[in-house]
C-alpha cells in the first residue's frame, strides 16, 4: 500500500508545485514507484511535467472525482520510468460546487485513491486555499509536507494551517500528521530569510528538513520546458537542493 | 461616487497584496481618499497595514458580508490620513458556505460597498482563487488590476483569468474591464523575466503599465513592520516602483 503525502499551504506562491514535481521525480530516481496527483485547477504540476493542457483530450482528475472513470484510466506515464501523473485541468474548478452536497464530500479523493495500486508513494499538489479540494487531499493523506517561503506573510499563515491540520485530524483523518516543513526560496544573504528560518526551526525543531531549497532561477525556468529540474539542469543548485531533500525524506521513512 | 478596482489573479504569490497595500497608500499621498478592502481570509493586507489579527476584536469584512453590521462600523483609520482599511479575518474563510445558497450571492460585496461614501478610490485585495469571494469582488468592481509575476506558471494562468473576466462581464457586471496589467518582481538580469515581460507587452500592448515593480527585498520586509513601503523605506527601489505606478494610474484616470 502506498504512503500518501499532500503538499499543501494556503499561502500562494510558496513553492508547492515546484516541490511536488521535483521531489516526486527525485524519489522516483531512487527506484521507488511514485504517483503525482495534481489537485489544483491551475494544473501547474501537469504542465510542469510536459502535458499541454489546452490540447490534451484525455481523462483527468475532474472525471475521476465525479466518478466518470476510475483513476487508472486518467493516470499517465512521464519521461521518468518510475514517475506517473494523475493530471488536472481548469474544469476541476467546478468540482467544489459539483460535490458540495454529496454525502462524505471530503472523502471523494480518498475513495478514488483506494483503488490505485502499484505505487510506493503518492504525492498530492494542492491549490492555494483551505477549501473543499484541499480538505479532500488532507483527508486522503497519511501526512502533509508544508513548503514554507522564507518571508513574513508566509510565516503568518502557518498558524492557520496548523489549526486546520489539527481540525482535520480530529474530525476526518486521525492518522494525519506533519511529514515535515521545507524552507523554500531560501537566500542566506537576506536577513529576512535568515530570521524566518531561525524562527521556524526554533518552533518546529526536527520537523523542519535540514535541506533548504535555495532561490535558483533554473527552478523557475524548467517548467517552461515541461521537465523536472533533473532533466533541465541536473547540476543546478535547485537540483542539488531537491536531491538532498529526497535523501533526507527517504531516510526519515526508513527510521519510521 | 468612488471608482472600485479589484486586484486579482488566481495564481498565488504574484504580488496582489503588496500591490494593494502600496498602490492604495501611494494614491492616498496624492490627496485622494482611498479605501482598501481586504477580501482574503489570510488577512495579509490587514496585517500589512499594522493590525494584529490575533488580538483585534473589532468588526471586519465577515460581519459586513453577513449583514451583521454596516461597512462604516468595520472601516478603520490607518497612519496615512487619506487611507482607510476594511479589514479581513480568518473567519472570512467560512463566508463561501454561509452565502452559497443566497439569492444573488455574487452581489453581497457590491451591496455592501454601495453604502460606502466619501472615497475617491476603493481597492479590493483578492485571495488566490476564482471562487465566490473573488467573484463578489469582480461583480462589485468597475475594473480589475492584474499583478503578473514574470514567471512561467504565472503567464500560463493568464488566459484562464481573462476568460473569467469575460464571463463575469457577460453575466454579472457589464462595466467590468481590465484597468491594467502590472509586471511584478521584475528582474531585468534574468532572461525569464525579460521573455515573459516581452510576451505580455506584445499581447496586451498599452494595457500593460510602463512601470514594472522590481524584485526588492525591502518590499517583503515592510509588512513585518505593519507599514507600507513609503513609511518603511521611502528611498528603496520598491517605493520608487509604486510611486511611478501611482502617477501612471492617476494619469490614465484623467485621460479617461
Ligand atoms: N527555489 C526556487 N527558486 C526560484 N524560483 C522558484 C523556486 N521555487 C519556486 N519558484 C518559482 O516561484 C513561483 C512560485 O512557485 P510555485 O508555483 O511552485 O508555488 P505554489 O505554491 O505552487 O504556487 P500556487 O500557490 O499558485 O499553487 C513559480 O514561478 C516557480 O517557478
Ligand atoms: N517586488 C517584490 N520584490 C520582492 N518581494 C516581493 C515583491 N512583491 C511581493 N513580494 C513578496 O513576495 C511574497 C508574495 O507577495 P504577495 O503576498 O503580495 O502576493 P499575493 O499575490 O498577494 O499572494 P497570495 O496569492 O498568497 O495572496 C510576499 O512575501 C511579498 O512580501
Ligand atoms: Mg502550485
Ligand atoms: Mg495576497
Amino acid at each position: 500500500k502506498a504512503k500518501i503525502i499532500c503538499i499543501a499551504n494556503q499561502k500562494g506562491g510558496v513553492g508547492k508545485t515546484t516541490t511536488a514535481v521535483n521531489l516526486a521525480a527525485a524519489i522516483s530516481m531512487h527506484k521507488k514507484r511514485v504517483l503525482l496527483v495534481d489537485c489544483d485547477a491551475q494544473a501547474n504540476a501537469t504542465s510542469g511535467l510536459g502535458i499541454n493542457i489546452q490540447e490534451d483530450k484525455g481523462w483527468h482528475l475532474y472525471h475521476v472525482l465525479t466518478g466518470m472513470v476510475g483513476p487508472s484510466k486518467a493516470i499517465r506515464k512521464t519521461e521518468f520510468n518510475n514517475l506517473h501523473l494523475l493530471p488536472s485541468h481548469p474544469e476541476l474548478a467546478g468540482i467544489e460546487v459539483e460535490i458540495a452536497n454529496r454525502e462524505k464530500r471530503e472523502e471523494c479523493l480518498k475513495r478514488a485513491l483506494v483503488r490505485v495500486e502499484d505505487f510506493d508513494y503518492i504525492f498530492i499538489d494542492c491549490p492555494p486555499s483551505l477549501g473543499l479540494i484541499t480538505l479532500n487531499a488532507l483527508t486522503a493523506s497519511d501526512s502533509i509536507l508544508i513548503p514554507l517561503q522564507c518571508e513574513y506573510y508566509a510565516l503568518e499563515g502557518l498558524s492557520q494551517l496548523v489549526q486546520t491540520i489539527k481540525l482535520v485530524k480530529r474530525t476526518y483523518n486521525p492518522k494525519l500528521h506533519i511529514e515535515g516543513l521545507l524552507l523554500t526560496m531560501y537566500d542566506s544573504r537576506m536577513r529576512l530569510s535568515y530570521q524566518v528560518a531561525r524562527e521556524v526551526r526554533t518552533h518546529f525543531r526536527e520537523l523542519v528538513y535540514r535541506s533548504a531549497i535555495p532561490r535558483n532561477v533554473r527552478l523557475s525556468e524548467s517548467p517552461s520546458h515541461g521537465k523536472p529540474i533533473f532533466e533541465y539542469d541536473p547540476r543546478s543548485r535547485g537540483a542539488e537542493g531537491y536531491l538532498a531533500l529526497a535523501k533526507e525524506f527517504l531516510n526519515k521513512q526508513r527510521r519510521g
